[in-house]
C-alpha cells in the first residue's frame, strides 16, 4: 500500500485542481504544472480561492483551506460563469 | 456580494415556479413549504412576487436528481456539491437542482432543504456567490445557521436590490399606503389579529389578511399560511371581503369596487367586473363583507351600517334594501369586517372579536376572538 502521506498528498492534490477547476475558472491546460504545487498559476488561484472564502491568503494548500474545501457547498462557480 | 456576467437578471417581476419532482426524504408539504419560505426570503426584500405552477415550463423548475441529470453538469454523491442553479433566462436558466443524494431535512440534522433552496434561488434570481462568510450566498453551507432566526444579510440585501431595487408597493396601492403596511407577516395567534376578509372554500374556511391567507381545514389541526398571489396570481393583495357560493363552487373576492370568482385554483375568466354590475349605487365604493345564506339562496353584503340582499337565483338584488345592519341581525352593532356562515350559524368578524350569531334565534350566542379558528 502506498505511505498515508503519498496517498492523502496525492488525493489533496486531486481535490485541489478539480475544486480550482470547477469553482475558480482554473484552466484545464495548466494540468502539466500541476505537480509542482509552487507553480506560479496555481499558486495564484488557490490565493483568490482563499481571499474570497475568507482564508489566510498563504498560496500554500494548509489545513484550513483543505478543510474549507471538503465542506458541502453550492455546485456554482465562485467566479467566472 | 458577485452576480453573474453580464448581469443576467428577470424583466418582470412576478415569476412562476414548479415543483417538478420530490425528494423521498421529506413529505411533500415539507418541500412545498421549504421552497415556499425560501422565495419569501426574496420576496421580502425586492418587488418580486412567485406563483406556483403544476405543470408545463416555469420560470424556475425545481428538482432533484442524483449524479449526472441531462445539464453536464453530474453531482457527486453525499456530500461535496449539495445543488447548483442557473441565473436568469430561459429553458434551463432561473432552474435549480439539489443534490438527492444528500439527506434533505428540516432542520440541520442533514442538509437543511429552506436554507439551501434560499441560497440556490438566490442564484436563480441573478445572485452569484458572495465572499461574506456571513451572507447566505456565502458558497459553503453553513449547518449551524440559526433558522430560527434567519435573515438575510445585509450584502445579500444590498446584492438582490441592485438588481431589483427595493420592494414596492403594488401599482393599484397607494404609493404612501393609506393604511400602516404590515411590518412582517402576521402573527397567527396574535390577540389584536384582524382579517380583511374570510370566506369558506369547499368545506375548508380562508382568513385573508394582507399579501397572506390561513387555510384552515376541520380535519387538520394546524392551519397552513399562504401567499394569496400563490395560488391566484391575479388577485390583489389586501382583499375587502369574500364568500363561497356553494351551489356553484366558487369563491367570490371583493377589493374597492371590482370583484373575481375563482373555482379552487383557477380565476375565472371574465373577471374582474364591477360591483355596480350586481345592482350597488355608484356610492358604494366598497364591501365590508359578504356571506351567502345557503338555505335561502341570498347573498348578504355588508357596507358601513347598513347591508344589501342579492338574490343568487334571479341574479338581482332585492327590493327594499340597503336596511340597518342592527335591525335585521340584532346584536351585530359594530362594522363589519367580514362573515361567513358554518354550522347555521353567521361569524360576523369585528377586529379582534368575533361574534356567533344564531339566524333562528335572532341573536349574538357567542363572543370569541377573531382567530379562535386558527388552533391558537
Amino acid at each position: 500500500y502506498p505511505l498515508n502521506g503519498a496517498s492523502r498528498d496525492e488525493n489533496s492534490m486531486e481535490l485541489v485542481q478539480h475544486y480550482l477547476e470547477k469553482y475558480y475558472n482554473l484552466a484545464k491546460e495548466v494540468k502539466p504544472f500541476f505537480r509542482r504545487k509552487d507553480s506560479s498559476p496555481v499558486v495564484k488561484k488557490i490565493q483568490e480561492m482563499q481571499k474570497f472564502l475568507g482564508l489566510e491568503v498563504t498560496g500554500k494548500l494548509d489545513s484550513d483551506t483543505l478543510e474549507v474545501m471538503h465542506k458541502p457547498r453550492c455546485g456554482v462557480p465562485d467566479v467566472g460563469s | 456580494f458577485t452576480t453573474f456576467p453580464g448581469m443576467p437578471k428577470w424583466r418582470k417581476t412576478h415569476l412562476t415556479y414548479r415543483i417538478v419532482n420530490y425528494t423521498l426524504d421529506l413529505p411533500r408539504d415539507a418541500v412545498d413549504s421549504a421552497i415556499e419560505k425560501a422565495l419569501k426570503v426574496w420576496e421580502e426584500v425586492t418587488p418580486l412576487t412567485f406563483s406556483k405552477i403544476y405543470e408545463g415550463e416555469a420560470d424556475i423548475m425545481i428538482a432533484f436528481a442524483v449524479g449526472y441529470h441531462g445539464d453536464f453538469n453530474a453531482f457527486d454523491g453525499p456530500g461535496k456539491v449539495l445543488a447548483h442553479a442557473y441565473p436568469p433566462g430561459l429553458g434551463l436558466y432561473g432552474d435549480a437542482h439539489f443534490d438527492d443524494d444528500e439527506q434533505w431535512t428540516k432542520d440541520t440534522a442533514g442538509t437543511n432543504l429552506f436554507l439551501v433552496a434560499a441560497h440556490e434561488l438566490g442564484h436563480s434570481l441573478g445572485l452569484s456567490h458572495s465572499a461574506n462568510t456571513e451572507a447566505l450566498m456565502y458558497p459553503v453551507y453553513n449547518p449551524f445557521t440559526d433558522l430560527a432566526r434567519f435573515r438575510l444579510s445585509q450584502d445579500d440585501v444590498n446584492g438582490i436590490q441592485s438588481l431589483y431595487g427595493p420592494p414596492s408597493a403594488s401599482p393599484d396601492e397607494p404609493v404612501v399606503p393609506t393604511e400602516s403596511v404590515p411590518p412582517e407577516t402576521p402573527a397567527m395567534c396574535d390577540p389584536t389579529l384582524s382579517f380583511d376578509a374570510v370566506s369558506t372554500l369547499r368545506g375548508e374556511f380562508l382568513f385573508f389578511k394582507d399579501r397572506h391567507f390561513w387555510r384552515k381545514s376541520l380535519r387538520i389541526l394546524e392551519p397552513e399560511f399562504h401567499l394569496i398571489s400563490s395560488f391566484w396570481p391575479s388577485l390583489p393583495s389586501g382583499v375587502d371581503a369574500a364568500y363561497e357560493d356553494t351551489s356553484k363552487d366558487i369563491v367570490f373576492i371583493f377589493k374597492r369596487n371590482q370583484f373575481w370568482a375563482i373555482r379552487g385554483n383557477e380565476v375565472q375568466a371574465g373577471y374582474p367586473r364591477g360591483i355596480q354590475t350586481l345592482g350597488f349605487p355608484s356610492t358604494v365604493k366598497k364591501i365590508d363583507a359578504a356571506v351567502f345564506d345557503k338555505q335561502k339562496k341570498k347573498t348578504y353584503f355588508f357596507v358601513e351600517d347598513k347591508y344589501w340582499r342579492f338574490d343568487e337565483k334571479k341574479q338581482s338584488m332585492d327590493p327594499g334594501f340597503p336596511r340597518q345592519i342592527v335591525e335585521d341581525f340584532p346584536g351585530v352593532d359594530s362594522k363589519v369586517d367580514a362573515v361567513f356562515e358554518a354550522f347555521g350559524f353567521f361569524y360576523f368578524f369585528s377586529g379582534s372579536s368575533q361574534l356567533e350569531y344564531d339566524p333562528n334565534a335572532r341573536k349574538v350566542t357567542h363572543i370569541l376572538k377573531s382567530n379562535s379558528w386558527l388552533n391558537c
